[in-house]
């Protein structure tokens, strides 16, 4: 028996609009820790990892591990009925093949049960180790956002490189070039707007734009991103979720030939 | 020319 009752509910409408496009099927699994997924996309060039811990839920019952292969797509039909101030109930039997979403309104006058099909996936599950990075630089999530859209208009790369002068994001393609540099910034009155740069050494590493791109859509669930470079790593962009989690992105790196 | 590294060229299976 597995209940997982979450007051915020649109926390889990915005996970869905962030990985979504990344990935179509993925096993949610479900332990004491919490509820987490991780998957890779199909090329297996960029993984997810999601955790929403059990202390972030109302109500956490989970009587032993359960893993739930959902197709996201299809999850995301369904989370859309939900409205943004629902409180979303997940709900599951042992053995069962399916998965009832449970909508309830903040005034509880309207109770709706979705309940979807489950998949067999077959996935492989990958061992993260705990890294030391060569540099690791905080900024708003929406000025990551910017920079790789707009950075995406002219490339298909981007260079991330760390510097003591700042981090320099740069592309090129047939129309030209493009740098933007940030600089540390925290003298902003407001936290969220701050730009920390941690760097031991500095660091260069080339990106695909397009997957970038994908990972902003997470950028509704925080301010800040991280994003955690070294150079014999995939980058990870890590969007911290209030009171609960994460959802983190790696990228295996372009190297040169 | 730039190649597209693997996330499973860095972690392994688990």
């Amino acid at each position: 028996m597995l209940e997982l009752r979450l007051v915020q509910g649109s926390l889990l409408k915005k996970v869905l609009e962030a990985i979504r496009e990344l990935v179509t099927d993925a096993n949610f699994d479900c332990s004491g820790t919490g509820f987490s997924l991780q998957a890779m996309d199909s090329s297996h060039v960029a993984l997810v990892a999601l955790l929403l811990r059990a202390e972030g839920f109302e109500h956490y019952r989970c009587d032993r591990n359960l893993s739930m292969g959902m197709n996201l797509n299809n999850m995301a039909k369904m989370l859309r009925c939900a409205g943004n101030d629902d409180i979303i109930t997940i709900k599951a039997d042992d053995g069962s093949d399916t998965v009832t979403f449970m909508f309830e309104s903040p005034k509880q006058d309207k109770i709706a049960d979705f309940e979807m099909k489950l998949m067999d996936i077959d996935s492989e599950h990958l061992g993260i180790p705990d890294s030391e990075y060569q540099a690791i630089v905080r900024m708003p999530s929406a000025e990551f956002m910017r920079i790789c859209k707009d950075l995406s208009s002219i490339g298909d790369t981007v260079i991330i490189s760390v510097t003591k002068e700042g981090v320099k994001f740069s592309t090129s393609g047939e129309i030209g070039s493009a740098n933007i540099v940030c600089r540390q910034n925290q003298t902003v009155d407001k936290p969220e707007e701050a730009t920390v740069i941690e760097m031991q050494e500095p660091v260069s590493l080339t990106f695909a734009l397009r997957y970038m791109n994908s990972f902003t859509k997470a950028s509704s669930l925080s301010d800040q991103v991280t994003i955690s470079l070294s150079s014999e790593l995939p980058v990870v962009v890590e969007y911290k979720i209030a009171e609960m989690g994460y959802i983190r992105f790696y990228l295996a790196p372009k190297i040169e030939e | 020319q730039c190649i597209q590294k693997k996330i499973t060229e860095y972690f392994s299976k688990n």
